[in-house]
């Protein structure tokens, strides 16, 4: 209780989206899937200054994803891009911070 | 009782596209005039970007992974954990809760009854408007009636001769007009306190508004997106196909290709021109609401939210339904309740004599200025704990990492003390303002809460230097 009164600010801010398959043109139900459909899960996490999101696996039963099976990856930099028109994941400078954020 | 009121104001798909948020296009002066005495989080994020989810998330201040609800077919209390919702524990501390419009999803994510009888002390309110959300009532360019996505409407020729928001406005405010009489009655002094959640439908599609707002908003004067072209390198699994703008009798008339588009940039223009419009007639309504609040209850705390955000043509996109940013991020605005302990005036000049007749336009477009700006980060799970610590009942627990047994806790954390210290400047200055001091005594007065202030890079910059002693 103490904790969560003492806590100025955060330094990420999480959001989340599922889909029903990677293509939207052979999962035309992408951008509202039943839960019993999603197989993905797009995990975002947003610091001061990127998004990263990370496009994992899901497994609708337990309702977990799979760390381990990485569908996408998205990496914007919000200093350089605010609105987010430049996926950044595979540039080599980023390495580093994509890997710090996941 | 000598506890606040709370008032929470929900609007539905609302991006900030507000002119406290500095959204040059966007005409809110009632919203603005509401953050003018109040806290903006300018970088507030759903937790997911669709209704149910989010509302969810955002009234059991749970994460979509607790609350298992990442659609809008299942209700929590039954399929994850008998959680408890933020109305259902301000009742649960002696506060009557009530609500009007759309505040939980509707349908099974709220058990069919806007989880009643937890949240609630009396049953919701719903406008019976509501109803004809589906109508062909959308006038084409053919003369005859559609189901369309643009669609400015004559109020009196709509089916039972008014809009759901103007329903539940006026529902709002007699509802408080009620409960101040009952006050007044009352031979032991005031009654309970009140936690009332006001829910707006608009601007969630179809943008149906008054048609008279579309003169504040000239079609050659809305732009496009700057970047209204897919993103390169993003992955395919990302986009939103937006089927819910597809359905709609005009886009469906565009032929635009699945599941790209793009949109054409003419109709592009009337889809945002549609959004601003429908925001709006949404304002006007609210500062009906604030005005009555305010004449009547200044003792309330008033939260504003947006349930999370919405794409207006940016990297091709339409809708929600993402995890971009335009689709997560959203208003958040808390305004205290000591500025009435303060006495300060809060001149609003908002009480509207039509609910549904636009607001004369400022001759110059700018941005309205907010109380104080919080540019950290924040989430919709903050809400709950911080309205629990405002109102002053037992502070939430934070939630263990499994909370599937844990009736109250949060998944969020309070921003009471960023709140109340900005709070405290606000009135600050407000008196200083009314009782016409000088800005020396004031600049004196103000070290301590400056040294406060510097401490954090995060206050808005301008209202730090204007704290400054000269």
């Amino acid at each position: 209780k103490e904790r969560n009164r003492n806590i100025k600010t955060k330094t990420a801010a999480f959001s989340q989206y599922p889909r029903p398959g990677p293509i939207p043109s052979k999962n035309p139900d992408s951008d509202q899937p039943h839960t019993s459909d999603t197989t993905i899960m797009g995990y975002s996490v947003r610091t001061d200054r990127f998004r990263f999101t990370a496009w994992l696996r899901f497994d609708n039963i337990t309702y977990r994803p799979d760390w381990d099976h990485i569908v996408a990856e998205e990496l914007y930099d919000h200093k350089i891009d605010p609105s987010e028109d430049r996926n950044l994941v595979g540039k080599g400078s980023y390495a580093r911070k994509r890997k710090a954020l996941f | 009782s000598g506890q606040p009121n709370v008032l929470l104001i929900i609007v539905d798909d609302l991006r900030p596209a507000l002119g406290c948020y500095g959204d040059t296009l966007a005409f809110t002066p009632h919203v603005d005039a509401l953050a003018s005495h109040g806290t903006v989080f300018t970088r507030a994020y759903a937790q997911q970007a669709l209704c149910g989810p989010s509302r969810t998330s955002f009234l059991t201040s749970r994460r979509p992974d607790t609350t298992r609800l990442y659609d809008v077919h299942s209700y929590w209390r039954r399929h994850a954990g008998n959680f408890t919702t933020l109305p259902q524990y301000f009742k649960e501390h002696g506060y009557h809760t009530a609500a009007a419009g759309k505040v939980f999803h509707p349908g099974i994510v709220s058990n069919q009854s806007d989880d009643q009888p937890y949240s609630w002390s009396e049953t919701p309110y719903h406008p019976p408007t509501q109803a004809h959300k589906q109508d062909p009532v959308c006038l084409g360019a053919d003369g005859s009636l559609h189901t369309n996505i643009y669609c400015p409407v004559k109020v009196s020729d709509q089916p039972g001769g008014s809009l759901p928001d103007i329903e539940t406005t006026r529902h709002s405010t007699a509802w408080l007009e009620e409960w101040a009489e009952r006050d007044e009655r009352a031979t032991n002094g005031p009654s309970q306190p009140f936690f009332f959640a006001v829910g707006y439908h608009k601007p969630h599609i179809p943008l149906k508004f008054p048609r008279e707002f579309l003169e504040l908003f000239p079609i050659d004067t809305v732009p496009l997106a700057p970047n209204r072209w897919l993103p390169k390198g993003l992955p395919s699994v990302a986009w939103n196909p937006w089927n819910d703008l597809r359905s709609r009798e005009d886009i469906a008339a565009l032929n635009v290709s699945f599941p790209y588009g793009p949109m054409p940039d003419f109709y592009a223009r009337y889809i945002r021109q549609g959004y601003y419009a429908a925001m709006s007639y949404t304002d006007s309504l609210i500062g009906d609401l604030l005005a009555t609040v305010d004449r009547l209850f200044p003792d309330t705390i008033v939260a504003f939210i947006g349930d999370h955000g919405w794409s207006l043509g940016e990297h091709q996109e339409w809708s929600k339904f993402s995890n971009f940013e335009v689709a997560t991020r959203v208003p958040f605005i808390i305004r205290n309740w000591r500025r009435a302990e303060a006495n300060v005036s809060l001149s609003t000049p908002h009480a509207q004599t039509t609910p549904h007749t636009p607001p004369r336009r400022r001759t110059k477009r700018s941005s309205a200025r907010p109380g104080v700006e919080y540019s950290g980060l924040v989430e919709l799970v903050d809400l709950f704990p911080t309205l629990v610590d405002l109102a002053g009942l037992p502070a939430l627990e934070q939630c263990p990492s499994d909370s599937h047994k844990v009736q109250v806790c949060t998944e969020g954390v309070s921003l009471s003390r960023i709140v109340n210290t900005n709070q405290q400047e606000i009135e600050r200055e407000a008196e200083i303002k009314k009782h016409g001091k000088d800005r020396e005594s004031f600049g004196a007065s103000n070290v301590e809460s400056n040294a406060i202030l510097s401490q954090n890079t995060n206050f808005d910059h301008t209202m730090k230097n204007r704290l400054m002693p000269p």
